[in-house]
């Protein structure tokens, strides 16, 4: 049981590293409450963005806290790879800058597997190959208006 | 393996058929607040078995149903999610994986049926299938609408137990 | 007791019905769980978007959620007039056309009382007199790097 | 009564000294994440005494003092916030009035002291000073950055208990 969950833990913890530092420059790594015996404690996102000191999650900025969240994500996904993604709106924190390099990190990951982004973001849906419109009309009732290609 | 059509009927706000297309790259869904985005979102987690009521926002599984003052309310709501599966990443012979589920409301409650290219199967069985091919309730690889708040807001013992879903 | 808080209840119920029907074209009510006792019970925000059934608010999108929560708001500041405002990202969840309508409602009240509102979105930007542009320097530390005038 | 200018002087990332100048009607704050937006909506909670150092992301007070790798933390954070008072809505002679909070790290502990004016004054003569103009704590004039989710997922309870401090 400690084997399996260490073997994850390296994985997922191999992946953050790289994927927070090509989000944001900075250096970030996973770190167990407890070693020797992880189930006793939880697990911290230990995050120093570049050029900053290095803070508790809970002391950092709303949009350095979703990039971190979604760097862990992203490295879980690196770590269980699946056929498709859909996203719901993760660029919503973000500043122009951020949004762009997460939205260029799903694009270049959309050449092997497919993603489905809802978002309501240019850098988002510029990166795109195509985008689905949605309206909801009388009655409640959703409407697809058509696809609009890049 | 890929999605290439979801198929919504009397599913939340899709309250005529809605099919809609899908490719094998990088697609965005867009349009106004309330208008259904997350809703398909919801169709795939809900078609696939990988969430429970509460996170489709619904108290109990007939609330998913369509509604409107208008209109009466239908008794059934169903979603189809269609796969092209020509790299057999689901272990079945078949080039096409059709998954459907179908909730039915009835006077004392309601039926939940699984569909799995066409012949009636349980939830495990669905489960099993993705699971195949990488698709799990706690793989993330579907992320909601408030996920990446929760993540920043959690307990470092919630977090951690992402992990042992994981392992 | 009871007496201060459903005059408090009923004023801001009154500015809240307002305020939701001109941010989102529906109607919507602050329903007390008990009448009679109102500290024996919570309070709901109950709303229906233009067109759309009463729904909970649980069932409601992101970003009719995040509209109710800000006539609420906005209620709740109009009984209770203040100086000055200042608001930290309060268009995040809305889309193009909401966040219009909640920029143009600030620029209308700003007209008798000071507004500082930190944004991202354009439609709270351009509606605004002028604004202050911030940026992180060397050494983690903050710097004010002008001011654009409308 | 309009605040007209804000300085910043060691407080969270404002490392050096900063004056920011304020009008009377609509100014938007705009930057890249992380830059120091919400710190001056912080600075302003935190010289005016209408929050706890938990609601400025602070496990305690000192936290609140600027610090960096690279040089010396100081001992000491200051922000000092002016108003234009010509319409006296806090009823005092003085057409301007400067509210000032200085936190101080001693090796035992901390001190924090409020001025009014120049003269030194309790939170509470702060507090006082304030519900005269209609600025108060529960009054949601500030709202900071997450309030709008935090009030659509908090529980009916919770929702009630804001129009009881208002009352
Ligand atoms: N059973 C149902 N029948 C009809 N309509 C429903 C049902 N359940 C939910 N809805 C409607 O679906 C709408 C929500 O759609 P959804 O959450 O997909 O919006 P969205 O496009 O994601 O918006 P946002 O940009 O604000 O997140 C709500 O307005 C709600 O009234
Ligand atoms: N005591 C401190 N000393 C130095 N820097 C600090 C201190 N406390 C917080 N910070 C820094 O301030 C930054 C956060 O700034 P702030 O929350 O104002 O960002 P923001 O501009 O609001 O960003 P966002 O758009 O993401 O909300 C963090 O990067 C954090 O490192
Ligand atoms: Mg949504
Ligand atoms: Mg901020």
């Amino acid at each position: 049981k400690k084997e399996t969950f260490m073997e994850a833990f390296e994985g997922i913890n191999e992946a953050f590293k790289v994927i927070f530092h090509e989000l944001s420059d900075g250096s970030g790594t996973l770190i167990l409450d407890d070693d020797e015996d992880p189930f006793a404690g939880g697990l911290t996102l230990k995050v120093q963005p570049k050029e900053k000191t290095l803070r508790r999650l809970e002391a950092m900025s709303g949009g350095e806290k979703s990039l971190t969240a979604l760097a862990f994500v992203f490295a879980i996904q690196k770590y269980r790879p699946a056929p498709f993604y859909a996203f719901d709106e993760i660029d919503m924190f973000l500043d122009g800058i951020n949004a762009d390099k997460v939205a260029q990190r799903v694009k270049k990951s959309a050449k092997n597997v497919q993603f489905i982004v809802v978002s309501l973001r240019k850098p988002m849906i510029e990166a795109a190959e195509r985008t689905i419109g949605v309206t909801m009309q009388q009655n409640n009732i959703t409407n697809i208006t058509g696809m609009e290609l890049r | 393996m890929y999605i290439t059509e979801i198929e919504f009927l009397n599913f939340k706000s899709f309250g005529k058929k809605v099919k809609i297309p899908f490719f094998d790259d990088f697609t965005t869904i867009s349009g106004p607040n309330g208008s259904g985005k997350s809703n398909i979102v919801d169709g795939i987690l809900f078609v696939l078995g990988l969430s429970s009521s509460r996170t489709l926002r619904a108290e109990k599984l007939t609330d998913l149903i369509y509604s409107s003052d208008e209109s009466k309310k239908p008794d059934f709501a169903q979603v189809t999610i269609r796969f092209n599966n020509s790299d057999h990443a689901i272990p079945v012979d078949s080039d096409e994986v059709v998954i459907s589920r179908k909730i039915k409301e009835t006077d004392s409650g309601y039926y939940s049926y699984f569909y799995f290219n066409g012949k009636s199967v349980s939830l495990t069985d669905i489960h099993t299938h993705l699971a195949k091919a990488g698709v799990t309730p706690e793989g993330y690889n579907v992320v909601m609408q408030g996920d990446v708040t929760r993540i920043t807001t959690m307990t470092s013992l919630q977090r951690r137990k992402i992990i042992d879903e994981i392992a």
